[in-house]
């Protein structure tokens, strides 16, 4: 499914040149739940962006699906991102201006789902992270971790095959953080594969494989007792 | 130090309103070291926000320094708010056009702090923070640990007396997030007064007593084995 072969991402600040990512081979097959994890800035996020298609590398390859990413035009990298993933972001990344029953069904809007499908679609997905009753609030209106669950309910809305979620239960307390644990199980024993950054180690048991990241490479690459 | 008695904070979105805090009463004395628990939406930010004087009840009264907060004017207020209190936000809350520098020094602009001192308290604060190679860098040049660390060392820059920290772990790897309990223990042992929301059990541990808040009310509060 995914096979990413000596990735390399550079940052450039002025003068300064910051090695994010610094050679990182990894495959994973579908069906795989795997945990990533690291110190902070090691690299996990540039290496959760450049797998959801939102950021290129500055060298190496990465196939998704056996299709060279590189190769891909602006509306096929479209294409695989609004269908097939589902991208959690470590910093939400809301619209402000609308509820979060608007920024739940915005990868419908991309999808052309009709009005009514979208609707009754972004309900379930707020409802299933237990957010039923803030579906008219925005963003400033909703908790910290309100808002995380909107970012949840909005990544999984499509019914994406590749879950990718950046720090997924950051802001949650550990009963809520578990609720989210057991939509993403539920996901992974549909057959669909899921890849999360977490610093929790209570919410890495749950992967059947843990990626350690550390200062842009791969530290360690290991099954869990799951496996 | 700060004693609130039945605190009341509502907000109205068209129609209906929220009851994000219900008849909230406690009181804290100074050097205490306080952990706040707590569900998601449970309305512990809309607590730390009264207590760091960033938002006012709808009802009930806040005594701090044995002053009503309440009966201050917006200078007192202000003043307050410059000088004895560090607010670390949920959501960082960092100026996106500034580096980290600038972000760091801001409270000190505000107390009319020489720029050259406040270059050399911002840069101590930064390296405090393990944030040195990183003072030039805007918030969107970096990782969610690092923003999170920013928002930690601007706080901690004017050396307030309390410290309020919402959540200031949750993007955090345990190494770099007990680095960061380090600095609160140091200042703790000084003198001052620590309080912080958290979801993490193992940095609750540090805190000398536990709040739990459950729906807008507080539902238990009891001193910890550090007491
Ligand atoms: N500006 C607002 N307008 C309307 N409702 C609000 C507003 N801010 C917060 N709320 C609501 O008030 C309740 C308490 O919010 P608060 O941010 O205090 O929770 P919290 O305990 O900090 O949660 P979390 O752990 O997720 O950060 C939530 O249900 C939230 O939806
Ligand atoms: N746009 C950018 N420009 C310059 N440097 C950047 C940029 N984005 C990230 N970096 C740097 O690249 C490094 C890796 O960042 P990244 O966000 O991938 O880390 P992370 O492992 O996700 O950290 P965290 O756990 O704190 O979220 C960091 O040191 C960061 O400062
Ligand atoms: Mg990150
Ligand atoms: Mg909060």
């Amino acid at each position: 499914l995914i096979q990413m072969t000596n990735i390399a991402k550079n940052y450039e600040i002025g003068e300064e040149v910051v090695h994010a990512l610094r050679g990182v081979s990894l495959s994973i097959e579908k069906n795989e739940y795997v945990a990533i994890m690291g110190p902070s800035g090691s690299g996990k996020s540039t290496l959760m962006n450049i797998l959801g298609c939102l950021d290129s590398p500055s060298e190496g390859t990465y196939d998704l699906n056996g299709k060279a990413v590189s190769d891909m035009t602006d509306d096929e990298l479209a294409e695989v991102r609004n269908k097939e993933i589902g991208f959690v972001f470590q910093n939400f990344n809301l619209l402000s201006r609308s509820d979060s029953l608007h920024n739940t069904e915005l990868p419908l809007i991309y999808l052309g789902v009709s009005r009514k499908k979208r609707r009754e679609l972004a309900i379930a997905s707020m409802q299933a992270v237990g957010l039923g009753e803030r579906m008219h609030h925005k963003p400033s209106e909703l908790s910290g971790g309100q808002r995380q669950r909107v970012a949840i309910a909005r990544a999984l809305v499509n019914n994406p095959s590749i879950i990718l979620a950046d720090e997924p239960t950051g802001n949650l307390d550990s009963k809520t953080g578990e609720e989210i644990m057991q939509i993403f199980e539920v996901l992974h024993s549909k057959g669909n594969t899921v890849i999360l950054v977490t610093h929790e180690p209570y919410i890495a048991e749950h992967a059947n494989r843990v990626i350690h990241i550390l200062d842009g490479q791969v530290d360690s690459d290991k099954a869990t007792e799951n496996a």
